[in-house]
């Protein structure tokens, strides 16, 4: 089983 | 007040059709720099970027910096209107709730006007750091599409490998499997057409192919595409805009479990 990232995981919010 | 003439219209055009799919509301932000949008799809794995350099544009007022709301399906809907050869125009005046759209045929003889209601949008923008990439790769953006496509018909995630030996995307699914490998080829009659891999080293990530598919609609913007690659980093796949500024898309990838 592959688990989805999320974009918002990556990056800081502004 | 903001007025932005754009000659070569259908770049405009060409862009919202890429985008669409993606992201169904998005605030376009006007400033000295250009004119841009950073938007993630709903389920917050994808993220676009855009940016269209003020340099691009025949004539760009911008007085301050504005953030315009826009159902991007509505933007899609008035640039249909739009001849592939016309001048585009888009024009705002501070504090206004429309933004309208001229579209000029080349030699003059027909001048529409389209006028949209704007929309409050509340969007997270978020800093994207410049970062080095393990490996980039340059290649075709019609093979790429091609690639993404096929395999698609087969499973639902793509391994993106990059060795020294080149670029492979792998799938597998109920009916089997598939690997496509694109080796380093610059020995093509026309830049556009080489495959070029800068690889610092090898990376190996898995994506979830309905995302790429939807990149991949940016492939008339530009000849060749741009992947560029980091361990447990998003992936970016870069489609130029003429020589104007781009299209990033950011796409997170999967992992185990």
């Amino acid at each position: 089983w592959k688990l989805q990232k999320r974009i918002i995981s990556f990056y800081e919010l502004e | 007040m903001l007025e932005l003439r754009l000659v070569q219209g259908s770049l405009l055009k060409k862009v919202l059709e890429a985008i669409k799919e993606l992201v169904t509301d998005a605030n376009f932000d006007c400033s000295a720099t250009g004119f841009s949008l950073q938007a993630m799809d709903s389920s917050h794995v994808a993220l676009v970027a855009l940016l269209l350099r003020s340099e691009g544009f025949e004539h760009y007022r911008c007085d301050r910096n504005l953030s315009m709301g826009m159902n991007l399906n509505n933007v899609s809907k008035m640039l249909r209107c739009a001849g592939n050869d016309d001048i585009i125009t888009l024009k705002a005046d501070d504090g206004s709730d429309t933004v309208t759209f001229m579209f000029e045929s080349p030699n003059q003889d027909k001048i529409a006007d389209f006028e949209m209601k704007l929309m409050d949008i509340d969007s997270e923008h978020l800093g994207i750091p410049e970062a080095e990439y393990h490996a980039i790769v340059k290649m075709p953006s019609a093979e790429f599409a091609r690639i993404c496509k096929d395999l698609s018909s087969i499973g639902d995630t793509v391994v993106i490998s990059v060795t020294k030996e080149g670029v492979k995307f792998s799938t597998r699914g109920d009916i089997g499997n598939a690997n496509i490998v694109c080796r380093q080829n610059t020995t093509v009659d026309k830049p556009e057409e080489a495959t070029i891999i800068e690889m610092q080293e090898p990376v190996s990530l898995t994506f979830a192919l309905r995302y790429m598919n939807s990149f991949t609609k940016a492939t008339p913007l530009s000849n060749t595409v741009t992947i560029s690659l980091s361990s447990e980093l998003p992936v970016v796949v870069e489609y130029k805009v003429a020589d104007m500024g781009y299209i990033r898309f950011y796409l997170a990838p999967k992992i185990e479990d």
